[in-house]
């Protein structure tokens, strides 16, 4: 099954 | 102080429209260079952003940077309350409470002044720039919408695969399958029904179905969609305006 991913794990916080 | 006039509403109206169903709660930052915001949706997988730059207003003026914070959907309350060909300015101080939004019928003498509370919104924003990408493909908004369209009725999931020569939407349900391919090429005659694809390494994603039905909804404000995809990156998704984009950022789906 595919799971969606969230952004938070690509994106770095500012 | 905040005084930015777009010549026609409909611009400021499409914008809004393109979003106000994914996010709710928004800053517009206001500068000098026009006015920009970024907004992640509740199940944060899908980021907006925007940049209205100030070619795309008839005047403009923003002395000191300003953040409004906005209930879009209040927001759309008001803006539906203006004509499109109606002049629209957004005028705010520089510490405001509320925006005052302004909209002038210059035939008919018709001056209609509406004020939107505004809210103080916490919000993380997030640095999305200088992305790398695997693959770049434009091709016309209308077509790509039809695409997402066309495949949500077999899957929650849009599977896309690019190789050099094309690119391929696929979509596997229940009740069946379907596949989409689109070829590059070039039209002479009509630029915007062209397709480009530039790839650095072949691609193939899945992303959820629900997401890409709200990216489409910015297809109205420009007649070709970039798309920017990588397996080590949210897929990108732009909408390019006369001064400025509407993008949007999504997390894809991944094999457990």
């Amino acid at each position: 099954a595919m799971r969606q991913k969230t952004l938070m794990s690509f994106f770095k916080k500012d | 102080m905040l005084e930015a006039k777009f010549e026609e509403a409909s611009l400021f109206k499409k914008v809004i429209d393109s979003f106000k169903d994914c996010v709710q709660l928004v800053n517009f930052n206001c500068s000098e260079h026009g006015i920009a915001a970024q907004a992640v949706d509740d199940s944060r997988v899908l980021l907006v952003s925007l940049s209205i730059g100030t070619e795309s207003f008839q005047d403009f003026r923003c002395d000191r940077n300003v953040t409004l914070g906005a209930d879009l959907s209040s927001l759309s309350k008001i803006l539906r309350c203006g004509n499109n060909n109606d002049n629209l300015t957004l005028i705010a101080d520089d510490t405001p409470d509320s925006l005052l939004l302004l909209f002038e019928d210059t035939k008919k003498d018709r001056i209609s002044e509406y004020s939107l509370k505004l809210m103080d919104i916490d919000a993380d924003f997030l640095d999305i720039e200088g992305m790398q990408y695997d693959t770049t493909i434009t091709m016309p908004s209308a077509e790509f919408a039809k695409v997402v369209r066309d495949l949500n009725q077999l899957s929650d999931s849009l599977n896309i695969l690019v190789t050099k020569d094309t690119v391929k939407f696929v979509a596997e349900g229940d009740i069946g399958s379907g596949s989409v391919i689109v070829k590059p090429h070039t039209d002479m005659d009509k630029p915007d029904d062209s397709v480009k694809v530039e790839l650095d390494k072949p691609v193939d994603l899945t992303f959820g179905s629900k997401y890409l039905l709200d990216i489409i909804k910015g297809a109205g404000l420009s007649n070709q969609i970039t798309i920017k995809l990588s397996s080590e990156t949210p897929a990108l998704f732009e909408f390019g305006l006369q001064s400025g984009y509407l993008q949007f950022f999504l997390a894809p789906k991944f094999n457990e």
